[in-house]
């Protein structure tokens, strides 16, 4: 049996808001040592999401044994609309289940909502993601990327990344013009969420689709800043640190064959 | 213009 109870309902909310339209289906891997865990490629095998939920995310939890729950994303996004962000949320599920039932509790207000979810089968391939090298890594607010893919996004389908030891540079070259926007790395030691760290062991020029860029900052509300590890000619991750677990995005780059 | 990659080029299935 999985009993997995969530001091708020927001994580789990602003989680599946964050993935549900890079994704529509997916199975959520459920096991007493490492919590709640999903692995997802978009349907153009383009970007991949990978989320951690360690037990610790959970004010309970306990998984008798493992289970891998198939769900579609819209399904589950209606009912997680039902409950408000301060709710307790409890996820339960027998050993062979066919439905997940999902809990919403007001404690101040004795009010308890329950919902039935019915699960699915889904034939999913899961990839092999090594701990990789990488070039550069940049710690930057959540905010502030998603300003600058939100807006690059209205010049063109593509981004350029390009990281020097002291800035990254945004380029975006479209029909109607071009732009770009510098951040310079700074530290700063009131608001450390509000610094721009660069960790550089070679400089980066890399370019991604726009579309998946706009896709990923969807998850901006989970977290104060996000990481981006790039490396020449390689799928990028962006990392977006939850309490006891992260969500990360795989974004596979643009360039000549 | 630069082609959109795959993952699945640089990542082992199973």
């Amino acid at each position: 049996m999985l009993e997995g109870k969530f001091e708020t309902a927001s994580t789990m909310k602003k989680v599946i808001e964050a993935i549900k339209d890079s994704v529509k289906l997916c199975n959520l891997n459920c096991s007493q040592n490492d919590g709640i865990t999903v692995q997802a490629i978009d349907d153009s095998r383009v970007l991949l999401i990978a989320l951690k939920l360690d037990p610790s995310c959970f004010q309970e939890f306990r998984c008798d044994k493992d289970l891998v729950l198939g769900l579609d994303l819209e399904s589950l996004s209606k009912i997680l609309r039902q409950g408000n962000p301060e709710d307790y949320l409890t996820l339960i599920a027998e050993d062979s289940p066919d439905s997940l039932l999902i809990v919403f509790e007001d404690s101040k207000k004795d009010r308890i909502s329950e919902f039935s979810l019915k699960l699915m089968d889904i034939d999913s391939d899961v990839l092999t993601i090594d701990e990789m090298e990488h070039d550069c890594a940049i710690t930057l607010p959540a905010a502030a990327f998603a300003k600058v893919a939100r807006d690059m996004k209205t010049l063109s389908e593509s981004l350029q990344i390009l990281v020097t030891k002291d800035s990254v540079k945004f380029k975006a070259d479209g029909s109607i013009g071009t732009g770009s926007v510098i951040l310079r790395a700074r530290t700063n030691l009131d608001d450390t969420k509000e610094s721009i760290l660069i960790d550089l062991n070679k400089p980066v020029n890399l370019t991604f689709g726009a579309k998946y860029l706009n896709d990923i900052v969807k998850a901006t509300p989970l977290a104060d800043t996000v990481t981006i590890k790039l490396t020449d000619k390689a799928p990028a991750m962006f990392e977006y640190k939850l309490q006891g677990g992260f969500l990360r995005y795989y974004l596979a780059p643009k360039f000549e064959d | 213009p630069s082609h959109q990659q795959t993952l699945t080029k640089f990542f082992g299935g199973s």
